[in-house]
């Protein structure tokens, strides 16, 4: 089974 | 002060029209750079990334940096009583918590003032690394936005995946499966219904169509697309608006569990 990634998994907040 | 001046007003509209439906609220952040917008969905799967830089102005006026607080369907309410070919005039006065949209028709008979609320919005900013994609695929927009509908209409993901044969786009779903494979085609006598592939490793990745599909919203902006994929990275596509800046999309995709 596929899961949604989040943004938060790549990219770093600012 | 700010005062930023667009001949070709109907680019704002269009704009507005393609990310009203993936963002609710958002801050637009003037610079001497340009206008910009940075914004995630609501469940943080998708981010917008928009830049109108200060040269594509007829006129940009902007003293400080500013960020305003807009409500996206309320700001595409107002911009639609503009007309296609108006000049539209954003307007702000400094510590305003109001924004004001001017529209002039085009031999200046008729001048309208539309004035909108601001919102505090406590926006998240990710930094975007600049990244080495395996694969960055350009294609006619309208074609890309037909693969994305086509799709939806048998599946939930697509599953796009670059080899050296072109990019195929798949999609599975209750009633059967659909590929839609493009090879690279660059002998069409316009570039803008070229398709371009550039690989530098094999790619494949599954996202949510319904993303990919608000996504093509942007398509009369720009005759062509860029989708960058690289596995693991967040899918990039973007529509350059010409002279202007860029719209970019980033879509998380879906992962093994």
């Amino acid at each position: 089974l596929m899961q949604q990634g989040a943004l938060g998994n790549f990219f770093v907040h600012t | 002060m700010l005062e930023l001046r667009l001949v070709q007003g109907n680019l704002l509209k269009k704009v507005l029209e393609a990310v009203k439906d993936l963002v609710t609220d958002a801050n637009f952040d003037c610079s001497s750079t340009g206008f910009s917008l940075q914004a995630m969905d609501s469940s943080h799967v998708a981010l917008v990334a928009l830049l109108l830089r200060s040269e594509g102005f007829e006129h940009y006026r902007c003293d400080r940096n500013v960020s305003m607080g807009m409500n996206l369907n309320n700001m595409a309410k107002m911009l639609k009583c503009a007309g296609n070919d108006d000049i539209v005039t954003i307007k702000a006065d400094d510590g305003s918590d109001t924004v004001t949209f001017m529209f002039e028709s085009p031999n200046q008979d008729k001048i309208a003032d539309f004035e909108m609320k601001l919102m505090d919005i406590d926006s998240e900013h990710l930094g975007i690394p600049e990244a080495e994609y395996h694969a960055i695929v350009r294609m006619p927009s309208s074609e890309f936005a037909r693969i994305c509908k086509d799709l939806s209409s048998i599946g939930d993901t697509v599953v796009i995946s670059v080899t050296k044969e072109g990019v195929k786009f798949s999609t599975r779903g209750d009633i059967g499966n659909a590929n839609v494979v493009c090879r690279q085609n660059t002998t069409v006598d316009k570039p803008e219904e070229s398709t371009t592939i550039e690989m530098h490793e094999p790619v494949s990745l599954t996202f949510a169509l319904r993303y990919m599909n608000s996504f093509t919203k942007a398509t009369p902006l720009s005759s062509t697309v860029t989708i960058s994929l690289s596995s693991e990275l967040p899918v990039v596509v973007e529509y350059k608006i010409a002279e202007m800046g860029y719209i970019r999309f980033y879509l998380a995709p879906k992962i093994e569990d």
